[in-house]
């Protein structure tokens, strides 16, 4: 079981980190995440999902994961062709 | 919605469907209809004009593609991702928009086939949305929202929703009185016809995945030490090795997905190795030869094997460098080359006998070296290994290669299923453990 959950979580990480929630990792120093850092990325993606905003790789945070969806970051911060600034109306 | 920092210059663009799905049960006419008709839902709803363009040239290509595509955003097989476009600007690739050619691509403007395909449509109104200039938004209703939510109707019906108007309003203004769209669009395909032909009967192309081969059978296709790592070469896949001597996993990894350029259809690698002037990897299938750097093929490949002073239609089966001389020697069956890998040619005074290497069968499967020096010969479920220069195999050898290269239990048994220890003491573990 702690195999299963240890899967989830890296994979939990990875998706944050591709889709822009996560700093992606800077090859020149070892970095490693808060608690509090992962919580809070993980409340912003469940804000942006519509789902309940835990702070933790939950079920339906984990199922929405899983779901196909469009490969472009939702938060894009520094990505040389698809860098841009996030504006709110 | 949201906005990107990227905007056109211009209202009116063109666009081209440059390369179509392998697989898709979606003809290539159907295929530029769902697009002309995703592209249609924008210029509705602003001041921009869309006209189909030749390849090359067009503000927005269509592609689809599949695992690395050279745009540093690599698709990932069925599920998972399922498109990506760039955003407006002067790079070539500005607006380009790919869809991932591994999914079940369909026409189901009614939903009909729940879960069970990816709705051209839907996905390409999204992935236009970027293309001109839109980001993701977290709005339910919002065409913009990340995830994939189904099929969204008919496409010459369709009305991009209210926060969706709003961006694209906001980017390129309100569309213009007096200004028709369908009255600028491509001649095919036309705006007045049915607007998509009905979808043919359901035939899943894809599997889950390729099925595997049983490392512990051995009798590998070809075998290559490529910057101190071993890769096993079988059919369609490849285990490979580290320099500790652990598999980076005990399932094997699918050849194309890993190394980008060979052709698709290609049954098995006959040889792989190195090359020791410039690292570059050759790959020899048939009576043709690949040339990569790292990962990818270099452009004019394949090229005939008569090309490296082979006699025309050799087939080689195996090739290594040997350790001794630096020397790459090319064998084919019961015959070798002396290759030159800084001429680009194979020396003078062969063919010769592969017997110079003494205990060995002909027509191996492979030869390479190991971290230790020393050279191994591979043919069916053995393996013969040669302390360094010596050309007659040390005593004792032939051995096992499922036992002691691939972590197998016995010459003929299958996969072990449960972890055991390996060899020097070193712990075997399965797949995510």
């Amino acid at each position: 079981a702690r195999s299963s959950s240890t899967h989830e979580f890296n994979k939990g990480l990875e998706w944050l980190t591709r889709y822009g929630y996560l700093p992606q990792p800077d090859p020149r120093a070892a970095r490693l995440q808060t608690r509090e850092e992962l919580a809070s990325a993980i409340k912003t993606m469940q804000r942006f999902a519509g789902l309940p905003t835990t702070g933790e790789l939950d079920k339906k945070t984990l199922d929405m994961m899983n779901k196909p969806r469009c490969s472009l970051p939702d938060i894009i911060g520094t990505s040389e062709l698809m860098r841009r600034r996030r504006r709110r109306r | 919605y949201a906005l990107s920092d990227s905007i056109w210059k211009k209202t009116d663009l063109t666009w081209n469907v440059r390369s179509f799905p392998r697989a898709s049960q979606l003809s290539q006419e159907h295929i530029r209809n769902i697009i002309y008709y995703a592209l249609r839902a924008w210029s509705n709803a602003s001041a921009l004009i869309f006209r189909e363009g030749s390849s090359e040239q067009a503000d927005i290509l269509v592609d689809f593609t599949q695992s690395y595509h050279q745009d540093s955003y690599p698709f990932d097989g069925p599920g998972g991702t399922l498109a990506h476009a760039f955003f407006p600007g002067e790079h070539p690739i500005s607006g380009d928009t790919h869809f991932d050619d591994e999914e079940m691509w369909i026409y189901d403007p009614e939903n009909n086939f729940q879960g069970r395909g990816t709705d051209l449509f839907a996905v390409a109104v999204h992935e236009f949305g970027h293309a001109l200039g839109l980001s993701h938004s977290s709005a339910k209703e919002s065409i913009m929202i990340p995830y994939y939510q189904g099929p969204v109707g008919l496409p010459h019906q369709y009305q991009l929703p209210l926060d969706d108007v709003m961006g694209i309003e906001q980017l390129y203004g309100k569309r213009r009185l007096g200004s028709h769209p369908d009255q600028n669009g491509p001649q095919l395909p036309p705006p007045t016809a049915p607007p998509i032909p009905d979808f043919p009967p359901y035939q899943p192309t894809y599997g889950p995945r390729l099925l595997s081969p049983d490392r512990c059978k051995a009798h590998f296709d070809a075998i290559a030490n490529i910057r101190g790592e071993v890769f096993f070469f079988k059919e369609k896949h490849f285990w490979r090795m580290q320099p500790a001597r652990n598999l980076v996993s005990l399932e094997p990894a699918q050849i194309l997905r890993f190394w980008n350029g060979l052709p698709q259809d290609f049954k098995a690698i006959d040889a792989v190795y190195e090359r020791a002037n410039d690292s570059q990897i050759v790959f020899f299938i048939g009576s043709y030869y690949w040339v990569f750097t790292d990962t990818l093929v270099n452009p004019g490949y394949p090229r005939p094997s008569s090309d490296l002073g082979l006699p025309p239609g050799t087939v080689i089966g195996a090739a290594f460098v040997w350790p001794h001389n630096g020397k790459t020697y090319l064998l084919e069956k019961d015959q070798y080359w002396r290759y030159d890998d800084q001429l680009g040619h194979v020396e003078p005074g062969y063919p010769k006998p592969v017997a110079l290497w003494k205990g060995v069968p002909p027509d191996l499967d492979d030869v390479t070296r190991w971290n230790d020096g020393n050279t191994y010969f591979f043919k069916d479920t053995q393996y013969w290994r040669f302390t360094a220069g010596n050309v007659e195999s040390d005593a004792s050898y032939p051995l096992s290669t499922a036992q002691d290269w691939m972590y197998c239990q016995g010459p003929h048994t299958s996969s072990p299923s449960a972890p055991r220890r390996g060899e020097g003491g070193m712990c075997l573990c399965g797949g995510t453990s």
